[in-house]
């Protein structure tokens, strides 16, 4: 898996979801 | 006579890969076995390794004597309602969770088995129309269910006598959520699928959906059963239950899929499909689809409907072992037991089987 297939990958996604997402 | 009939088969795997008859227990009662699974028995700081047996009307515990023998310690009477199904418990001692129901789970249940009196108790966990539930780590309950258009998606704490009074909803998606895995290497997170073949993550701490993520309708009704973050990456593996043996590619029943959760884009890691070919039609003598499944860790079992266990190497994508249909009977379950490489195969007869693996 690449980020050419994947897009751009962060290590810290799931406390960046969180912080986005609604309560 | 009869172990050595149920020699597994190897399918070029490596000797280590192979799957050695460990021991055997039977129920006497000739009722039709359902479900069997695996419980720790906790008691003066020792814990011992125990099987659970279900069938319609009751669930056993077996608890092991020398020479790999097994002695059944009690039985629970559940009524009226089927059992359909064990929930285990990972890592939590003398508890195990029952789904009861007929086509679909109407009410769940824990049986308790206290180490210090040796008594045996059962108790009401939920009722309702339950479409999926799965056992968390630190003796917790998630569990999906319906009541009309709405959908609840609940975590219930477990105590020694039932539910906890505390509780968490989860966010649900608008989807009915049909499967659920924890996710190894990152506590909070939980995964899901659902009937619109969307893998949901959720933050169990906040009970927050954060992301929906399609997996494609090329194979219907996918269902999770593992899921692994590593590298900025979301490992899911996937069962697929239509998965039927074909000329061309040979559909598989387990993926690997990696979603990177940041952009919901994926990709395929690596497929493990069904025996095909001269050597697998040799030994099975039929095509035959997937009826259900058991991950652990990299290694995923299955039953087939020609009566097989199938074992794969997920990270291979390759079969490893074959148990051909026994003398008695077709196999109808293959589990693996929590925290440990053995694989229980079971028949509709009561018979269960222990396999190192």
């Amino acid at each position: 898996c690449s980020e050419s297939d994947l897009g751009p990958i962060s290590l810290n996604w799931f406390e960046e979801l969180s912080a986005e997402a609604p309560p | 006579d009869v172990a050595e009939q149920w020699t597994p088969v190897l399918l070029d795997g490596p000797t280590e890969e192979s799957l050695q008859l460990v021991s055997k227990l039977k129920d006497s009662s000739n009722s039709c076995a359902v479900d069997v699974s695996t419980m720790w028995w906790e008691a003066g700081g020792c814990r011992e390794f125990c099987v659970v047996t279900a069938c319609e009307s009751s669930v056993s515990l077996w608890k092991p004597l020398a020479s790999d023998r097994w002695h059944k310690v009690y039985t629970w009477q559940v009524g009226e309602i089927p059992v359909i199904q064990i929930i285990p418990l990972p890592d939590t001692g003398n508890l195990v969770c029952i789904a009861l129901g007929d086509l679909e789970i109407a009410e769940i249940r824990l049986l308790f088995c206290s180490s210090e009196n040796d008594s045996f108790k059962q108790s009401l966990v939920k009722t309702g129309t339950i479409k999926a539930v799965l056992g968390l780590k630190g003796r917790r309950l998630v569990s999906s269910s319906r009541t009309g258009q709405e959908q609840q998606v609940e975590i219930v704490w477990l105590s020694e006598t039932g539910r906890s009074k505390d509780g968490q909803t989860l966010m649900p998606p608008e989807e009915t959520v049909l499967a659920f895995a924890e996710v190894e290497g990152m506590r909070d997170a939980l995964v899901g699928t659902t009937t619109v073949n969307d893998v949901v993550v959720w933050n169990l701490r906040t009970g927050q959906l954060l992301k929906k993520m399609h997996v494609g309708y090329s194979y219907p009704a996918s269902i999770c059963h593992r899921a692994y973050s590593d590298s900025g990456l979301l490992f899911v593996v996937l069962s697929h239950p239509h998965a039927k043996e074909s000329e061309s590619c040979g559909n598989p029943v387990f993926r690997v899929i990696a979603f990177n959760p940041r952009t919901a884009r994926s990709a395929a890691v690596v497929f493990s499909s069904l025996p095909a070919g001269h050597s697998g039609r040799q030994v099975l003598g039929k095509i035959h689809g997937y009826l259900e499944g058991d991950v652990q860790d990299a290694s995923a079992a299955a039953v087939l409907t020609s009566g097989a266990v199938v074992v794969w190497d997920l990270l291979l994508g390759r079969c490893t072992a074959l148990l051909p249909p026994g003398p008695t009977g077709h196999w109808a379950l293959a589990r693996w037991a929590t925290g440990s490489a053995c694989l229980l195969a079971g028949q509709r007869d009561g018979t269960i089987c222990l396999y190192r693996y």
